[in-house]
């Protein structure tokens, strides 16, 4: 009856008991609480429908509903607590987990997921999202990065320089997420890193999503002439492993954070191994 | 001989064809990875090159490409291994190393000969099934690690014995009973 949770010097994450999935965070400096449900979903993509022809493809995000589909509502979990790491193991499904991991003196929430080969035995094309509902009073505004540089302000059904009609409730507030995202309220910062290029977008007020990976079964007529299946070396489509880095601040610090770390993480260390025992080497 | 040049090349005709995208056939995409693997062999060298001039020592390096998936055959068959550290960044890191093991009880030292905390954890079963059997390792060490600005720090790893200690007299007591 517990709730599972972890916690280092900065951060507290809590897991709901009945669900097991990431129920709320704090972040221990600024005496912040944040209640957060992070869930992944799959979008049903579509072949097509009255409206146009187009299918989901390789060039074309088109889910064939505004409402994604929750891959599993409650999670087994299993938690490692030692003094340098504390990580909480989500299954979702046999081909979806997700490791929520704090290392000591870290001060972002690490969520290690792996996704794939993404079943199609029933048919329907899938593009899997991670999810994060928040509270936060958003208003409909979410920021994402031009490749690591100017963060752009996103507003839903909206374009800067025109009035949109909008047809595509879903992917047409979709949008390039080169290394972050976040979202906020007066007070309050959500910022999510990514480790790769990824779809995202806030499609309801204090809400989050990014896509992390997708398998179709039409091709979208772009001139590829292949659905995305994605065979992969073992002929059952691909498994995606990546990360996404949190973090939860004062808006006027959150820059300091994930600035840095992006940092750390685009002009990441490079390991070597070796066994050692080599011998005196002189540049001439 | 080491040489960035291949790896350019491939990265080059990556990013015009959008080739990370998936906006291409299954042959074409087969034939970008090999394209990106050979060069990345080519830069294996000249990153080997330059290590060994930094550290004046010319030692067999290893990369472990699949270290997310916690495949590294040398530290995990290893009873002695270095852990190299290079940093980009002009700035010095703290660094959280994650390296597949197959033993229970190892000991870090950092380049001052300092031991560091480590510990140890189990590879998650899910690892194991992506790994599908290329993963000798059972668990994980992990330490933190610094970094210098523009360098690198050694770190070595021993992998301890076992050693069974003698039954306290309330474990001897215990084991009698039961």
């Amino acid at each position: 009856a517990v709730p599972l949770q972890i916690q280092n010097e900065h951060l507290r994450v809590l897991f709901d008991s009945d669900t097991g999935l990431i129920s709320e965070i704090q972040n221990l400096d600024r005496d912040i609480t944040l209640p957060i449900t992070q869930n992944f979903y799959w979008y049903n993509a579509s072949s097509g429908n009255g409206a146009s022809s187009q299918a989901s493809g390789a060039y074309i995000f088109r889910p064939n509903g505004s409402e994604p589909f929750p891959i599993a509502k409650a999670v087994h979990t299993h938690l490692v607590q030692n003094t340098l790491v504390q990580e909480v193991y989500q299954n979702f499904s046999s081909w979806c987990s997700q490791v929520v991991r704090l290392y000591v003196g870290q001060r972002f929430l690490e969520l290690e997921w792996t996704v794939g080969p993404i079943p199609i035995d029933d048919n329907y094309g899938k593009e899997i999202i991670s999810h994060f509902k928040t509270p936060l009073e958003t208003g409909g505004l979410f920021y994402t990065d031009a490749n690591g540089r100017e963060i752009l302000e996103r507003r839903k059904d909206s374009r800067e320089t025109w009035k949109l009609n909008q047809t595509e409730p879903v992917a047409g507030n979709y949008y390039p997420v080169n290394s972050r995202i976040y979202i906020k309220d007066k007070r309050i910062q959500l910022t999510v890193l990514t480790d790769r290029s990824q779809g995202g977008s806030s499609l309801l007020n204090g809400s989050l999503e990014l896509m992390v990976h997708r398998r179709l079964l039409f091709d979208d007529q772009r001139g590829v002439g292949e659905p995305l299946l994605e065979f992969g070396e073992h002929g059952k489509g691909l498994v995606i492993r990546g990360r996404h880095l949190l973090f939860l601040d004062n808006v006027e610090v959150s820059a300091d954070l994930h600035r840095l770390q992006a940092q750390e993480e685009f002009m990441a260390v490079q390991t070597v191994f070796s066994p050692g025992g080599g011998s005196p080497y002189q540049k001439k | 001989k080491g040489d960035s040049s291949t790896l350019k090349r491939a990265m080059a005709v990556a990013q015009h064809h959008d080739a990370v995208s998936g906006t291409e056939k299954q042959h074409v995409a087969n034939d970008y990875a090999r394209r990106l693997a050979a060069g990345w062999d080519s830069c294996q060298v000249l990153i080997s090159n330059a290590l060994a001039s930094l550290m004046g020592r010319k030692e067999h390096f290893v990369f472990c490409n699949l270290l997310n998936i916690s495949v590294c055959p040398l530290t995990a068959t290893s009873s002695r291994f270095l852990v190299i550290l290079y940093n980009p960044l002009v700035r010095s890191v703290r660094w959280n190393v994650r390296v597949p093991i197959s033993g229970l009880v190892y000991e870090v030292t950092d380049p001052r000969g300092q031991k560091v905390p480590s510990e140890v954890v189990p590879v998650s079963n899910f690892t194991r099934v992506v790994s599908r059997g290329q993963a000798l390792a059972s668990s994980e060490l992990i330490f933190q690690a610094s970094v210098p600005p523009l360098g690198f720090s050694t770190y070595s790893v021993d992998k301890l014995a076992v050693v069974r200690l003698p039954r306290t007299r309330a474990q001897q007591e215990l084991h009698r009973a039961k």
